[in-house]
């Protein structure tokens, strides 16, 4: 899931 | 989300309506890249893929459709509008697409954080952000003439990477788990893309006059 983190930037 | 994320946002956004502004009013598009406007257009359909399943927040969702709908609303203008359309520089902005789109293509095959399709798509979106504005530089370098909103259009668009590189180093410090690698990366290479045009930018505001590139 943290590699993911960067998906709540647009 | 702090403050240099939501300046960053409204930078971005900002430049949109500012070519949006400069189409609907001047009933023209001298001096703006198809090119690049497409693959601006690919890089939010990719990216944004992630509407169907994921949600963050009412703030990012509005963001993204509202990204979607005036990169699609750009495009229309300048294919279809039948006064903007003839203003469109054919035989200057003559970028192929595919210089960028094939290797970042493959790049997000190759380095990215999970291989499967969605993930790949936005990787894919986070390499082609970062050179998409090239035929734009490359038009601009070429016809040389640039009107007020166009320079202030790649000034929003270029400070709103450079507003993004302090989210990113804000977060670095506040968020342990941040760490996003492949996007900081890309990310530089997308600020220092403009490096060139904010230096001319900023010579010809001090000087007072309109940008000239040499």
């Amino acid at each position: 899931e943290e590699s993911r983190s960067g998906h709540d930037e647009l | 989300m702090n403050l240099f994320r939501l300046a960053g946002d409204m930078s971005h956004l900002f430049s949109i309506v500012l070519i949006l502004l400069k189409i609907y009013t001047s009933k023209s598009c001298a001096g703006l890249s198809m090119k690049t406007q497409e693959l601006y257009t690919l890089v939010f359909v990719t990216r944004y893929l992630d509407l169907f399943y994921s949600y963050v927040s009412l703030y990012n969702t509005v963001m993204k459709l509202i990204f979607l709908a005036s990169s699609f609303g750009i495009l229309w203008y300048m294919r279809y509008h039948k006064q903007v359309k003839q203003t469109y520089d054919r035989e200057q902005d003559t970028f192929r697409h595919y210089i960028l789109v094939v290797p970042c293509a493959v790049l997000a095959l190759i380095v990215n954080n999970e291989l499967s399709v969605t993930e790949v798509l936005w990787t894919f979106s986070i390499y082609l952000e970062a050179v998409a504005i090239l035929p734009q530089l490359v038009l601009l370098q070429r016809t040389k003439n640039v009107d007020n909103l166009t320079g202030q259009y790649i000034f929003f668009l270029g400070a709103y990477r450079a507003l993004y590189i302090l989210n990113w180093i804000y977060r670095y410090w506040t968020e342990p788990k941040y760490r996003q690698y492949l996007v900081w990366a890309a990310g530089l290479v997308q600020t220092g893309l403009y490096a060139d045009f904010f230096y001319y930018y900023l010579k010809s505001w001090q000087a007072g006059e309109k940008l000239r590139l040499p």
